[in-house]
């Protein structure tokens, strides 16, 4: 992801501009140079955010702010928490519902205004969804939130969820689930909307899996780096989180923070934890929206695995490892930090993607004992629905539905290996979480790790205990649901980069439609003689 | 522990769309009503008094409305945490 600094001319008077190094990098605040979110490249070609609207879904907005009003998108902005059209923040003596003013600057403060900072997409529009400041949040209010006006709104953007303890296993009701799936089918005219979820911040105590708005097939989730590329402390991983953005870290450095517009019109620098990731994924989705409206809620997780870059992050835990078909991947970052002029670049000769197919690839139910030392080992061998119509054979999400029981939740580990190899944590261990009775119930671990491969084989699960006291546990059901294309889904893309992971996809594809194409016309002779 | 329950009401309507749903809200002493744009005749009945949470179900709005001849089901919506991140 190297560039020359000093290639890029962007001049903007805001005051906080030079402080957003999430924006351009030039290794402020102790940072690394270039270890950015590559926005210039996109503003220079053009791409601001015009034409699109991303809704903040949190405690309400200063729409009267002066880095926001001009960009405020009124008509698409409701509040839910006091059932009225302005979702204006409520005064609390404690800053505490400046959070959602926060993400608002961080996408579309207005730029060359000699104000605060500047937005991702400073020229985008940005909605008030006021949803999360009532004594208690209620289905109803999720679902009325995630499904407002999705005509109108193209990106929502959440920077909650349920508590980061290390002990909850919470998400979506039903109505949400509902508002969700008719959000990505219906949304922006059948395109899909788009959600993007920060992933969590309950830290190494935490597994994101155990979210199930982040850990959804249908929110893109977002984890954070900080300026240096190291992980953030509060950071949660897990296979369902996509790609990575930026938000605050370890550093004593003040500046080291999210910069951006806080409440009553004034600025901050410490917007902080995966609230502040979120955002500004929400706003390198916009620019690849204006730069190709037509994009589907399907073709954005493509892009931004495609797109994203390892750049320079560096997790001190987890290796950077390559799946079944080259694509590299981090348990605590996905695919990488996004890339925004890469992302636009590609976005505006993309070609949708092809259909989406859902294939159950197996399923055991009866009972099995896990050990307290060693694991469970299962195995499903699977054709991937291969002859009939609902067959995948490139994947895109995969979930291993999952009950089990044991006598410390916490202590729970799974893991999930794809025919191709690809080893994914679908659970890690959880000190925190002493559950015993509840467990997970038809529970979908979600990984995102296996993306362009191919499912036919056989998926092996393991799955024990990693305290220091033995344990007991009954697994009852696991249950794989592969999610994906019939063909190849990037090999009618046009490549510009030789170097890109679009170029090794199309070229691996192409190999493999070739061989089958091979073995197809072989068998058909055989059959023939 | 027993859920927390909320003056938020799901409401299914049997048939007549926003008006006849507002026109019921009115009756039944709540402050307003939201149709769900994802279902049919669901119905978000939102202020049945001051608003706070209770224990115990808010027994004279939900039977009275349930057994209106419009009315299909009501459900009072429990409420749950969610935190900022």
């Amino acid at each position: 992801g190297y560039r020359e600094i000093n290639d890029i001319d962007i001049n903007m008077n805001d005051p906080l501009f030079t402080k957003q190094w999430y924006l351009i990098n030039t290794g402020q605040a102790d940072g690394t140079p270039g270890l950015d979110l590559n926005v210039a490249e996109a503003w220079e070609l053009g791409y601001t955010g015009n034409g699109v609207t991303i809704a903040i879904m949190d405690d309400g907005i200063d729409y009267l702010h002066p880095d926001l009003a001009s960009n405020y998108n009124a008509e698409a902005s409701y509040d839910f928490s006091s059932n009225d059209p302005f979702p204006y923040p409520r005064y609390t003596d404690d800053w505490f519902n400046s959070h959602g003013t926060r993400c608002a600057g961080e996408v579309s403060a207005a730029a060359n205004n000699n104000i605060c900072g500047v937005g991702v997409a400073y020229n985008s529009k940005v909605a008030g969804i006021r949803m999360l400041d009532q004594p208690f949040m209620t289905d109803i209010i999720e679902a009325s939130s995630i499904s407002h006006m999705p005509q109108v709104i193209d990106i929502y953007s959440a920077s909650w969820g349920p508590t980061d303890d290390g002990k909850t296993v919470d998400g979506p009701r039903e109505l949400t689930l509902q508002a969700m799936a008719d959000g990505v089918n219906k949304g922006r005219g059948g395109k899909g909307s788009i959600y993007v979820w920060a992933s969590g911040d309950g830290g190494s105590y935490d597994d994101c899996n155990c979210d199930g708005y982040a850990s959804s097939m249908w929110t893109i989730s977002i984890n954070s780096a900080i300026n240096d590329g190291r992980t953030a402390l509060y950071d949660e991983s897990c296979s369902s989180t996509l790609a990575s953005t930026f938000s605050n870290g370890r550093k004593s450095n003040p500046e080291a923070g999210v910069a951006t517009t806080d409440l009553y019109g004034n600025c901050t620098l410490r917007h902080s934890g995966t609230s502040a990731a979120a955002p500004e994924a929400a706003g390198v989705f916009a620019l690849a929206l204006e730069a190709n409206p037509g994009l589907t809620w399907r073709d954005l997780q493509h892009l931004t695995v495609l797109t994203s870059k390892r750049n320079q992050l560096h997790d001190e835990v987890h290796k950077w490892r390559r799946n079944g078909v080259g694509l590299e991947f981090n348990h605590l970052f996905g695919y990488g930090v996004l890339d925004a002029g890469s992302m636009v670049k590609m976005a505006k000769e993309w070609k949708t993607v092809p259909e989406r197919f859902h294939c159950i690839g197996g399923s055991i139910q009866e009972p099995r004992k896990i050990p307290s030392n060693g694991k469970l080992i299962l195995t499903l061998t699977t054709d991937a629905c291969e002859g009939k119509e609902n067959f995948v054979r490139y994947l895109e999400h995969v979930q291993a539905v999952i009950t089990v029981n044991a006598t410390r939740r916490g202590d729970l580990n799974l893991n999930m290996t794809s025919p191709m190899g690809t080893k994914s944590i679908l659970l890690s261990r959880r000190p925190r979480d002493d559950d015993s009775k509840v467990g997970f119930d038809k529970w979908p671990f979600m990984t995102t790790h296996t993306w362009g491969e191919d499912p036919r084989g056989t998926w092996v699960l393991e799955i024990g205990f990693a305290g220091s006291v033995p344990e007991r546990g009954v697994l009852k059901e696991w249950t794989l649901m592969l999610h994906g294309t019939q063909s190849a889904p990037y090999i009618d893309q046009i490549v510009r980069d030789y170097q890109s992971k679009l170029a090794m996809s199309k070229k691996k594809e192409l190999e493999e439609e070739l061989d089958e194409a091979v073995e197809r016309s072989l068998k058909s002779l055989l059959s023939k003689n | 522990q027993r859920p927390v329950l909320t003056d938020h009401f799901l409401v299914e309507l049997h048939e007549g769309g926003e008006e006849m749903a507002n026109q019921l809200a009115e009756e039944y002493g709540f402050s307003g009503s939201r149709k769900l744009p994802f279902a049919d005749n669901l119905h978000h009945f939102f202020g049945s008094g001051p608003p706070k949470s209770r224990r115990r179900r808010s027994v004279k709005n939900r039977e009275h409305l349930e057994i209106h001849p419009k009315v299909k089901n009501v459900i009072q919506q429990e409420g749950f945490d969610r935190k900022k991140r």
